[in-house]
């Protein structure tokens, strides 16, 4: 079970977009898949048409300690794929767990005592992060093995690239010495403007062979998908962005051969 | 002087954006405006140019009570605009905060003091806020006038209303009790796609009276802009996004006018 945390504090870069959409093309090839939401707004969950009432075990139990994740694990309406919902209470885990010993370790151990007993032998664990470099986002970096980018194709996400790198390098560091950049992947590329090309071309300087030969496009169908409950693989899979997404799945899939 | 928090925890909605060129479109009318960027991006201050080093006094100072407001007063490119600049290390302010007496409070506080002290006679302060609903949101909330929520309209952002508009009546109730939403107004609006429509139909249902009449298309130039230091509004004033700051402006001092 590889997990990958998929972030960048900079908002509305397309991180639920790319857990949600990767993760279901992933599972479209057979690979057995979870999502785990460790958003506040839980847009992941919701994404895909799971709401989480007060009596769900969602990924805020499983952090503070108080479920382990089998007992958190939903089916979705996609097959293969399962998801950890998020909920609006994860915007307290800070405060909550503040001052504890070992706070930034309690997604890596939840996830390998999961690893060692779920009947699901899950192939990939998608974690899908808040807009911010907190003990949410610590905790997904601490856990995963490696960290997928995604990079909006606009100025003000390419100058965060530099607070998130040295984020995790803090992490690799201190907390996950395994820690590597998986890839960078650029989002919302409108080949019309000038723009996404310059920040294309700089990210390229910046991480030579990071960031995938696949670019998703800006595409409509696919920021209409979550309206409707379902992956844009699903609501429209002959759509620009839902081909990028199978593609860049395949592309993930070879990247990780050679790990 | 009125201070407006620029606020919504869903990222990417364009709340920077909206601090800059609303600030600078106000600072057009002849307003005294300064932005205060608590984001720890800092995105509000590269966006105009305003690059701070490890000697400038930033809000960082301000919110961890080091410095007065007036010692991190910059001005900018923009006649009638100055900033307090934001910096990475706003991303420790809630650890930093943790357990102080008032911490919610600080922003509120040090604005106050400006206020009575200021040698300039600002009109407006606009609070660009991080995407979170942590201690750095909650003290603009605290310390506002009222609320200014940039909606992008996506299905997304819309779903975050709700939490929103919970923490909103949280800080009105428990914090300050004057806070009120100024007005909602739609960002990256797309009139090609059946989306922006239903979310601008959807949100004109709940918040009736607060949307406001101008909506923000997407422009490239807008997004463009910031790579060059400078608002739209200057970097290229005939464009739809620059025109459509430079109305919201308008609509927001005939808002404010019957307060
Ligand atoms: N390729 C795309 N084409 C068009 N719209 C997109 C694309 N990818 C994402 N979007 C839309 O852009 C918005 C931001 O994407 P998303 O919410 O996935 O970003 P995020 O990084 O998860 O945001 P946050 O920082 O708030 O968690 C959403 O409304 C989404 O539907
Ligand atoms: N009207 C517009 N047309 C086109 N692009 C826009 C528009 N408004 C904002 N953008 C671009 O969209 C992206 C998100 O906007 P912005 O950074 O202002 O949002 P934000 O809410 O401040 O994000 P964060 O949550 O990270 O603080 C930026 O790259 C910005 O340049
Ligand atoms: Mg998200
Ligand atoms: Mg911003």
């Amino acid at each position: 079970m590889r997990a990958l945390a998929i972030a960048n504090q900079k908002g509305g870069v397309g991180k639920t977009t790319t857990a949600i959409n990767l993760g279901t093309a992933l599972a479209a090839t057979g690979k057995h898949v979870l999502i785990f939401d460790t958003d506040p707004q839980a847009n992941a969950s919701t994404g895909i048409d799971v709401r989480p009432d007060n009596d769900t075990v969602t990924s805020y139990d499983v952090l503070v300690g108080a479920q382990p994740v089998a007992k958190a694990v939903l089916p979705t309406k996609v097959p293969n794929l399962w998801i950890v919902p998020g909920h609006v209470n994860l915007s307290g885990v800070e405060m909550e767990l503040m001052g504890t010993q070992g706070a930034q370790f309690r997604l890596r151990d939840a996830l390998s005592a999961f690893r060692a007993s779920s009947e699901i032998k899950f192939d990939y664990v998608l974690i899908d992060c808040p807009p911010s470099l907190n003990v949410l986002t610590v905790n997904a970096l601490t856990a995963a093995d490696a960290v997928l980018v995604p990079l909006q194709a606009e100025y003000f996400a390419l100058e965060g690239l530099a607070q998130l790198n040295a984020t995790i390098n803090a992490v690799k560091q201190n907390l996950n010495p395994a820690l590597e950049i998986q890839g960078v992947v650029l989002t919302m590329y409108d080949k019309r403007t000038a723009l996404s090309d310059q920040v294309a071309q700089e990210v390229r300087t910046h991480f030579p062979d990071k960031v995938y030969e696949t670019v998703i496009p800006r595409n409509v169908r696919v920021s209409e998908a979550p309206s409707h409950g379902l992956p844009a693989i699903i609501y429209d899979q002959n759509a620009a962005g839902s081909k990028a997404y199978i593609r860049l799945a395949k592309e993930l899939i070879e990247r990780e051969r050679g790990v």
